[in-house]
C-alpha cells in the first residue's frame, strides 16, 4: 500500500494519474473538513465557510489536473516527430514543476516520495537544458508580429538597444531641449534663493 | 537582425512554422490570420500616437477613432466571422482593450443568446449597425460576484405593462461596466424581477440610457465615468443610478424566463441561464490567460537571448542571459503554462460552442458542469498568468520596467480579469460547490461523468495518505 502512484517521473500519463488522485485527495479532504465542521453543530453555510481554504485548495487541485490532463492529451494529436518531442518535453516539464511547487500535496497524499521528489528536481534541470535551443523558436510559433507585441524589448529582429534609444527620444519630455518647468519653478527658485 | 538571436533561430530542432499551424489550427488558419493582420498593419487609417505618451483623456479619443474606423473597415472587407473580427480587433487595438469591447463581446452575445426573435428583429440590427451601442450592467458599486446581493429592481406595473427600474441605495449604482460612461446609448441591465410583489430574482433588461441623436442621458438617467483606473485607459467603465426609469416589457430578456402581460412569471428552465453571458466570457478569458503569458514570454524570451551580462567563466565574453540556469528556471517553467493554458483555451472555447449547442436543443444537462469548469479554469489560468507576467518583467531587469517592454501595460491590462466576471476565490468556491456536489454523489454510488469522473475511481481506489 505503500507504493506511490508515479512509478515513472518521465511517464506523462503516470504523471496525470497523479495529479488526479492529488485532485481527488483534496476534495475528500475539504469535503471531510465540512462534515467534521458540522459535527461541531455548525450550521451548513458556517460549515463551508470554516473549510473555505480547504475547498480552494481542492479546487486548484482539480483545475491543475485538468491543464495537465489537457495538454497530455493535445500531444495524441501531434504526427510531426520533432514538434512532438519538443512539445513533450514542455508538459513534462509543467508537470513536474507543478509537483515541485505542490509538494506537500503529492508527499502527504503518498503520491511520490522524498527520493522521488528529489529526481524530480534533477529532472527539471535537464529539462531546462534540453528546452534551451529551442525556446526562441517556441516564441516564434505563438506568432506576435511586432505591432501585436508592441514591445521593444520583444522585437523580432532583436534589435532592442538602437530602438530603446528611438523610443525614449520620442518621450513627450523630449519635445523641447528645455522643459517649461524649468522657466517656470526652477530659474525663479534659484534668484530667491 | 541581431546576430544572437539569428543563431537562436537556426538552432532550433524542429519546423516553426508547422508548430504555428498546430497552434493556429491548420495552415489556412494561420494563412488568413496574417492576411488579416496585414490588412490592419498596411492601413494608415489605423496610425496612432504611442499611448504611453498620452494622457488618459487622450487615449479614450484615440482609441474611439480607431474603434469607428474598425467598424467600417470590417464592413468594408465583409469580416463576420467572430474569430476573424477577433483577430481584426487585436491587430487594431493590440493588447488593449477598446471602448467597443462590451458591446462586441457582451451586448451582442447576451441578445443572441437571451432574446427572443420578437427582440431580436427590434434590437438586433440596429445594434449590428451601432445605432444602438450597447454594455453589460452587472456590477453594483456595492455589490460584485455575488450575484443574489445585487440590489437593482425591476418592478413590473400591469396597469402600463412597463418595468419600473431603481437603483434603491448608493450601494446598488452599477459601477465598473466597460464603455457605459461615456460610450453606450444602451445597457442590458441585470436587476431584481418584482411582480406581484414577488421577488423572481436576477433577470437581464435592455435599457436605453441616452438620446439616440443628441446623447444625452435620458431622464432618470445619471451616468459617467468612474474615473482613472489601474490599466484600461481607452475604456470608459461607468456608474449608472436608475431613478424610476420606465422600459416596456418587451425590453425583459425573455428567451427563457417571461413576464406575461398580467404580470405572471414563467420561470427559466435553468436559473444558471441568465448567466451564460459571463460563462461565455469567462471561457474567453482562458485564452486570454494563453495569449497574454504567451507575449509577456516571448518578450522576455527574445531579450533574454539579446542580452548579455556578467559572466559564468571567468574571463569569457559576458553570455546571453538565457544561459544562466536562473533565468531558464524563471522563463521555461512559464513558457510550458503558455503552451497548456493555449491547449486549454481551445478546449474550453469548443466544450463552451457544444454545450451551447445542447442548450439550443433544449439539453441542460452539462450546463452546471461547464459553470463549474470554466469559473475554475479562469481562476487557475489568471492567477497564474498575472503573476507570470510580473515574474517576465522582473527576469528583463531594469528594461522591464520601461514601459517601451510592454510589461507595464500587459500587467494592468490583464490584472483585471482576476476580478472581473468573477472575483477568482469566489470562482474557487464556487467550483468547490459543484466538487463536493459530485463527490457527494460518487460516494452515494452515482456515476458521474464528464470531467468528474474520476471522483468514481476515488471511491473504488480509496487512496490514503501513508508514510513513503
Amino acid at each position: 500500500s505503500a507504493r506511490p502512484t508515479v512509478v515513472d517521473i518521465n511517464d506523462l500519463s503516470n504523471l496525470v494519474e497523479s495529479y488526479k488522485l492529488r485532485a481527488a485527495t483534496l476534495v475528500e479532504s475539504a469535503a471531510r473538513s465540512i462534515q467534521q465542521e458540522l459535527q461541531k453543530r455548525k450550521n451548513q453555510e458556517d460549515a463551508w465557510n470554516n473549510s473555505a481554504i480547504d475547498l480552494v485548495r481542492a479546487s486548484d487541485a482539480h483545475c491543475h489536473y485538468v491543464v495537465v490532463k489537457l495538454f497530455t492529451e493535445k500531444l495524441s494529436e501531434i504526427g510531426d516527430t520533432a514538434i512532438h518531442s519538443v512539445l513533450s518535453t514542455l508538459a513534462l516539464l509543467y508537470a513536474l514543476h507543478g509537483i515541485t511547487k505542490n509538494s506537500g500535496d503529492f508527499l502527504q497524499a503518498g503520491l511520490l516520495t522524498v527520493p522521488q521528489m528529489q529526481q524530480i528536481s534533477v529532472r527539471i534541470k535537464e529539462l531546462l537544458c534540453l528546452l534551451r535551443p529551442n525556446a526562441v523558436a517556441l516564441v516564434d510559433a505563438f506568432d506576435f508580429n511586432d505591432k501585436n507585441l508592441n514591445s521593444v524589448l520583444g522585437r523580432y529582429d532583436g534589435n532592442v538597444y538602437e530602438n530603446l534609444f528611438d523610443w525614449a527620444r520620442r518621450s513627450p519630455l523630449n519635445a523641447t531641449e528645455v522643459h517649461e518647468s524649468f522657466h517656470k519653478y526652477l530659474k525663479p527658485l534659484r534668484s530667491k534663493l | 537582425m541581431n546576430p544572437d538571436i539569428l543563431k537562436e533561430r537556426q538552432n532550433a530542432s524542429f519546423d516553426v512554422q508547422k508548430l504555428i499551424y498546430i497552434l493556429d489550427g491548420g495552415p489556412e488558419k494561420t494563412k488568413r490570420k496574417r492576411e488579416i493582420v496585414s490588412l490592419v498593419a498596411n492601413d494608415p487609417d489605423f496610425d496612432e500616437v504611442d499611448p504611453n505618451f498620452l494622457s488618459r483623456s487622450e487615449r479614450y479619443d484615440q482609441a474611439v477613432r480607431k474603434s469607428a474606423q474598425m467598424i467600417l473597415k470590417l464592413r468594408e472587407y465583409g469580416i463576420a466571422d467572430p474569430e476573424e473580427i477577433y483577430i481584426y480587433k487585436s491587430s487594431v487595438h493590440p493588447g488593449r482593450p477598446e471602448p467597443l469591447d462590451l458591446h462586441l463581446g457582451m451586448f451582442l452575445p447576451t441578445l443572441l443568446n437571451q432574446a427572443t426573435p420578437e427582440q431580436m428583429d427590434q434590437f438586433f440590427m440596429p445594434a449590428w449597425n451601432l445605432e444602438i451601442i450597447g454594455t453589460y450592467a452587472q456590477t453594483e458599486m456595492g455589490h460584485g460576484t455575488h450575484l443574489r446581493g445585487l440590489e437593482t429592481t425591476a418592478t413590473y406595473d400591469p396597469a402600463t405593462q412597463e418595468f419600473v427600474l431603481n437603483s434603491p441605495t448608493v450601494t446598488s449604482i452599477k459601477w465598473w461596466p466597460g464603455a457605459l460612461g461615456k460610450t453606450s446609448n444602451h445597457a442590458i441591465v441585470l436587476a431584481q424581477l418584482y411582480t406581484h410583489g414577488h421577488c423572481h430574482g436576477l433577470h437581464a433588461f435592455i435599457v436605453q440610457l441616452r438620446h439616440m441623436d443628441t446623447h444625452e442621458p435620458l431622464p432618470g438617467i445619471l451616468v459617467g465615468d468612474i474615473g482613472p483606473k489601474f490599466g484600461f485607459c481607452e475604456v470608459d467603465n461607468g456608474f449608472l443610478k436608475l431613478d424610476n426609469v420606465r422600459i416596456p416589457r418587451e425590453n425583459m430578456l425573455m428567451k427563457y424566463a417571461k413576464v406575461e402581460p398580467d404580470g405572471r412569471y414563467v420561470k427559466p428552465p435553468s436559473a444558471k441561464l441568465t448567466y451564460g453571458t459571463m460563462v461565455f466570457v469567462r471561457s474567453l478569458i482562458v485564452g486570454l490567460s494563453a495569449i497574454n503569458l504567451a507575449k509577456s514570454c516571448t518578450i522576455a524570451i527574445r531579450y533574454s537571448a539579446v542580452r548579455h551580462q556578467s559572466e559564468i567563466r571567468s574571463g569569457e565574453p559576458e553570455p546571453q542571459i538565457l544561459d544562466y540556469q536562473t533565468q531558464q528556471y524563471k522563463l521555461f517553467p512559464l513558457l510550458a503554462t503558455a503552451y497548456a493554458f493555449t491547449f486549454v483555451g481551445q478546449y474550453i472555447s469548443q466544450t463552451y460552442h457544444r454545450i451551447t449547442g445542447d442548450i439550443n436543443h433544449g439539453d441542460f444537462s452539462e450546463l452546471p458542469e461547464l459553470h463549474a469548469l470554466s469559473a475554475g479554469l479562469k481562476a487557475f489560468t489568471t492567477w497564474a498568468t498575472n503573476s507570470g507576467i510580473e515574474v517576465c518583467r522582473m527576469s528583463c531587469g531594469g528594461h522591464g520596467y520601461s514601459c517601451s517592454s510592454a510589461f507595464p501595460d500587459l500587467y494592468v491590462q490583464f490584472t483585471p480579469t482576476c476580478t472581473y466576471e468573477g472575483e477568482n476565490t469566489v470562482m474557487m468556491l464556487q467550483t468547490a460547490r459543484y466538487l463536493v456536489k459530485s463527490y457527494r454523489q460518487a460516494k452515494a454510488g452515482q456515476q458521474l461523468k464528464g470531467i468528474m469522473a474520476y471522483l468514481n475511481d476515488m471511491e473504488q481506489r480509496q487512496v490514503r495518505a501513508h508514510p513513503a
